[in-house]
Formats: structure tokens, C-alpha cells, sequence
């Protein structure tokens, strides 16, 4: 059990520098490290992120939206290890600049040959790289229902609008 | 494996049936506060198994029936229906097209259905067990798994690596 | 002691429930209730939101956005008890809808006679609100730098653009 | 009482001398994901007396010094000033224009000052007794409060009411 877990934290740490600098950039470090050695499957896990030639001292030391991409990035390499048929991101890019959101899209464009990702956001520029929209609404109170949002052939303020209001 | 659609009906705020397909690799889901997106999320937890009403956000798992509102009378019973397309024979069975069910009545009675025919939760968990997908594998994200991988509550990490691994 | 805070909770009270009216709408209900009335000094204090009809049965059963909402209708409720002369917000919008984020603005600015209001935000539709913008930027790789943004002349994607690249 | 302006110089990421003035009601802050918003914030609450370390996401107080990059060695202190203009003599101050500034040297020597003449914390803390400002007051509003108000952690409501009683 313990050469298993020994086994599949190295391939995590692997994919965790891939993720994390196609996140952030090339030049940036991270490392994921087990806290007691002797003890693997009881041990802490300890993540390092030095984004952007920074020096943080700790994860705490990170912006909200360098903290979330560095978790993102985590849940990617584990996810990685055998990739589950689909995918659900709720609101994950909520703290993300518009930059950052396209290095996640983009990310999530590479996984989506072998996996479906269906991505809750309010975040328009997250709505221009999905391949399809589904809009939810209230038309009566308290019922939800849905339909989809053929956008391709409307400006981008309209498909918000023709779903919220 | 590829999902093929998600029927919701009487499933919390969703009174109404409503059926999405899932034709493309990445799927935006959009729509205004409280219009029953995470809702959404939550109905597929909890058709692939999801016994803790804490994960999906309830006192009680009664309270997924849809509890009614001043102009409509409150729901007798929630139905989910998750459908699969078999390809890459992931799943061990014989069926190309693979759906399960979870009903749960206002009495308490509650069933599940695999192609339409009673069967136990275990039927499906086992039909599941390598696929990776399972109502607490990593094929879903929020901000709130962001945040637990960030603070390392209750161990958070170790625990998602033991479930990966 | 005891009566400056019950008066105190009584005036939160008021403003509470004007301030969620504000931010969710005229028909939408909201209390705040002292658990132990005895004690009130040591007593736990228990919300009530009831947006739009709804009838959840705890705050656990809104929605990311409702929730942000129905906080922020508190700490504002607490801040009108003795308005500081600035107030700081960093990145509240984050979870709301466009409607939302301009119902959050519209608040603001009727406080904004009393007190001056610093938005930090990534969202489009608040910095359209606000009266001047800052640009936070790192020309030099860890080194923070500032610019005023005068955003009367540009169009909304260039202030952004200008600052963030 | 109005802000007039806010100089940071060494604090964390702003290296270099940066002055933003408070001439509008409603002022919004944009920028990259690590460029340095909240890190404002945190120069806020620390110009206004913050004691602990964990509110400013720092493991030590020395942290608070700009710590150097690759291409610039650390800096040798931190010096914020933030400026008010007296109207409405809020401050029971003879001064139409008070301005507070807290400097911390890598000695770990520190110093506070009003109107550039040095004086103890106590001093400054006993001018804004009754302005609503300090540095735990409902003046800053962040994500982080919302949920703690949410989930009423550690009495998180009770403790509000009572600060703002
Ligand atoms: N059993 C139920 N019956 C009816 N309505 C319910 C039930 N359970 C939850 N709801 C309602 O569903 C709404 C929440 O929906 P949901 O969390 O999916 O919103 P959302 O679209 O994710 O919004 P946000 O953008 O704010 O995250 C709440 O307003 C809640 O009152
Ligand atoms: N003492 C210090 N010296 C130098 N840089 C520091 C110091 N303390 C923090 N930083 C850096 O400041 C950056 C964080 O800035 P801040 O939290 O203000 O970002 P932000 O603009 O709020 O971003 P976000 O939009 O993601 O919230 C981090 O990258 C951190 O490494
Ligand atoms: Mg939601
Ligand atoms: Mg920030």
C-alpha cells in the first residue's frame, strides 16, 4: 500500500510542475513534498509555489488568485492520475484576472480530448472558450429550468442578457 | 467514456423535468444567482451515490425534494437520470449505452436503477469502481475543495491523495 | 451593557432588513434573531434570508451568490450603525451575477455621501460604477507599481488591457 | 473625515514609493492576480495599528518588509502614511489635516508617528476612539469575513455586533 501511495505521489508531483507552469510560466517552481518520509501514507503534505521569480515564504503569502491556480493546479495533477470520463469546475475562476482565465481554459482545452468538462462561471471571458452555453433561469419563482444558447451568431452582451434577464 | 444527458425532475429547484445533453468537450452552464446551477452539480452527486446531506448542502436528505414555493404546491418525490455512452468499454457490462437512476419518494422509500431495472447502490458503485468516476472522485471541483487543499482542513490534502492513489 | 448591545442589535436589525431589501428586492424577506434572549451578550445570533419567494430552511440552502449577498446585507447593517469615513472591499463581487453587482454598486453609492468606498475588483460591470480607477501592475518582476486609469476616453476593454498587460 | 492620501514605500511588494490621493467617492483598485491590491489593504490596516502577524497573512511582522527578488536585493523597511483631512472635526484635533505613519525597520526597531512627529500607538488609537476606525472595524470588508459570517465560525456574528455596539 505504502509503494502504491509512494508511487502515485511522485506521478502527482510530476504533472503538479507541468500544471503549475503552464498556469503560471515556464520560468516558475514548485514542488510538492511529504513532511515525514518514514510515514507516507500518515504524513502532511507540504505544497511549494514560487510564482514569477517571487520568494512567498508560504502558500499564505500568495494573491487569492495566485492561491487558487496553485490549488487548481493540484487538483489537475491528481485528477491527472486517471482521468475521470468528466469533469464539473463550479465557479473555480471566480478569483482569476482575465489572463489567468485564459491560461485555465486553455489548460482545460488539452484535458478535454480524454474528459468532458462541464464549467459553471459567471465569467464572460470563460463563456467565449466553451464550445456550448447552457443557460439556467427562474422564469417562474422557486423553478428552475434551462436551455442552451446558440452563440455563435449573437454579440457577446446578448448572450448574458438573453439568459439573466 | 462519454456522458450522453442528465434528466433532473423534482430534483430540489428543478420542479420541472429538464434533460441536458452533453455533445461537446467543454460545456459552459450560465445563468444568474440562485437560478439552480450548483443544483445542478449537486443532482449528479447525488445519482452516483452521495449519502452525506452535509455535501449537498442539506439538513436532511428529504430536502432534496423540491419543497415548493407560494404558487406551487411542494414536489412528491425527486428523480435523477445520468446516461452514459459505453465507449471505450470502460464500463464492464454489455449495454453500449449505460443510465442510473436514483428516485427518492416524499415517504423515505428510495431506488435506484441501472438501464431502467431496480438494483442496489452497490450495483453501481461496482460498475464504476475503476472508471474513476464515483460521487467523491475528483471529477468535481469547486472553490470550496480550492479552499480545503489551501488550509489543509482536517487533512484534506493526504486524503485526496489517498483517494487518487 | 446589556442594553447598549440590545439596542444596538435592534437598530442592526432595521438597517438589515432594509439593506437586504436593497440588494435582493422589495417582497424578500430577512430577520436576525437573538438564540438565547436571556444572555443576550453571550448569545449566538441566527440569520434568516428568505430571497424572492423561497423558502429555504437555512442560509445552508442558498446559493454562493445569495449567501455573499445576505453577508454583505449584514456587514453593511453594521457598518450604518457608525459609518467609518472609508470603507475597503476587496473583491466582494466575486461571486455575484451582473444584476447583483449592480445592485451591490447602486448600494454603495447611496453610502458613499458618508463614507469613501475603495472597490479592489476583476469585474467589469463595478468598474464601469466606480468614479476613478487604479491600476495595480508589476512592471518589474515582485516590484508593485500604481497608475491612475482615466477611463472617460476608452473604450472598456482597452482600461483593462492597459493595466493588466 | 475624508481620506486625503496613502504613501507606502518598502511594504511587502510595493519596493518603491508609491502615493495614491482619495479625491472621489467611489474608487476601484484593478489589476493582475499578484500585482499587489490586497497588499494596499494590509498597508491599511497596518498604518492603523494591526498587531497580529495572521490578519496581515504574514508568519512574522519583519515579513511585512519588502523581502527582494532575484533581480533586487530586500528592502531594510517599511514605511506607510495615510493622510486625512479633518473635516467635519471628527478628530478632536486642533490639526485640519492629520496624517498617521508607522515605519518598521529590519532591526526590527519601530516607530509611529502623527503630523511626522513620533508618538506612541496609544496616541493614535485614542484620536480615532470614536471615528469608526481602527484596524478592526467595519471598514474593511472582505471575502474572507463573508464567510465567516456565514458559517458563524469561532461566534464570528456575536463578536461583529459587540465592535460595533
Ligand atoms: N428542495 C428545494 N426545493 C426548492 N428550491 C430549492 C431546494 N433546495 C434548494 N433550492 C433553491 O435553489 C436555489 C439555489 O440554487 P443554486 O445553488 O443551484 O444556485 P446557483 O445557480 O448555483 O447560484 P450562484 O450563482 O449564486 O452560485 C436556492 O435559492 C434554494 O432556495
Ligand atoms: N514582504 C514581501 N516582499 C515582496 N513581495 C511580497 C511580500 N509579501 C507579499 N509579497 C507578494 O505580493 C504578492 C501578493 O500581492 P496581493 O495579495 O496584493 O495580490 P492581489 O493583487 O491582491 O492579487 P489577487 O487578484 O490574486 O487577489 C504575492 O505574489 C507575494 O509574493
Ligand atoms: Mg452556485
Ligand atoms: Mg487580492
Amino acid at each position: 500500500a505504502t509503494d502504491k501511495y509512494m508511487e502515485a505521489f511522485s506521478l502527482v508531483k510530476q504533472n503538479f510542475q507541468v500544471t503549475f507552469r503552464s498556469l503560471f510560466t515556464e520560468d516558475d517552481d514548485c514542488d510538492l513534498i511529504l513532511l515525514d518520509e518514514e510515514n507516507p501514507l500518515d504524513s502532511k503534505i507540504e505544497i511549494i509555489a514560487k510564482p514569477k521569480g517571487k520568494r512567498p515564504k508560504s502558500l499564505s503569502q500568495l494573491s487569492g488568485g495566485e492561491k487558487t491556480l496553485t490549488a487548481t493546479a493540484l487538483l489537475f495533477s491528481l485528477y491527472l492520475l486517471k482521468p475521470a470520463p468528466f469533469c464539473i469546475l463550479d465557479e473555480v475562476d471566480a478569483p482569476l484576472d482575465d489572463r489567468n482565465v485564459a491560461k485555465f481554459t486553455n489548460l482545460i482545452r488539452t484535458f478535454s480530448d480524454n474528459s468532458q468538462f462541464i464549467i459553471i462561471t459567471h465569467n464572460k471571458a470563460t463563456m467565449k472558450e466553451v464550445d456550448v452555453l447552457y443557460g439556467v433561469y427562474m422564469q417562474e419563482i422557486g423553478v428552475s429550468e434551462m436551455s442552451a444558447v446558440d452563440f455563435r451568431d449573437k454579440k457577446d452582451e446578448n448572450i448574458y442578457e438573453a439568459i439573466v434577464n | 467514456m462519454r456522458l450522453k444527458s442528465l434528466e433532473i425532475r423534482g430534483f430540489k429547484s428543478f420542479a420541472n423535468k429538464t434533460i441536458i445533453h452533453f455533445n461537446e468537450p467543454m460545456i459552459g452552464i450560465v445563468g444568474p444567482n440562485g437560478s439552480g446551477k450548483s443544483n445542478i452539480v449537486d443532482s449528479i452527486r447525488w445519482v452516483l451515490g452521495e449519502q452525506k446531506s452535509k455535501e449537498l448542502r442539506l439538513e436532511s436528505m428529504g430536502d432534496v425534494i423540491f419543497n415548493g414555493t407560494k404558487n406551487r404546491k411542494k414536489g412528491g418525490m425527486a428523480q435523477v437520470t445520468l446516461s452514459f455512452e459505453n465507449t471505450r468499454n470502460i464500463l464492464p457490462t454489455e449495454y453500449q449505452e449505460v443510465a442510473i437512476s436514483r428516485i427518492l419518494y416524499r415517504s423515505g422509500e428510495s431506488e435506484y436503477r441501472l438501464n431502467d431495472v431496480k438494483c442496489r447502490l452497490k450495483d453501481i458503485t461496482n460498475l464504476f469502481m475503476d472508471s474513476g468516476i464515483g460521487s467523491n472522485s475528483y471529477a468535481i471541483i469547486e472553490l470550496g475543495m480550492v479552499d480545503d487543499i489551501l488550509a489543509d482542513k482536517d487533512n484534506a490534502r493526504r486524503k485526496m491523495f489517498e483517494q487518487a492513489a
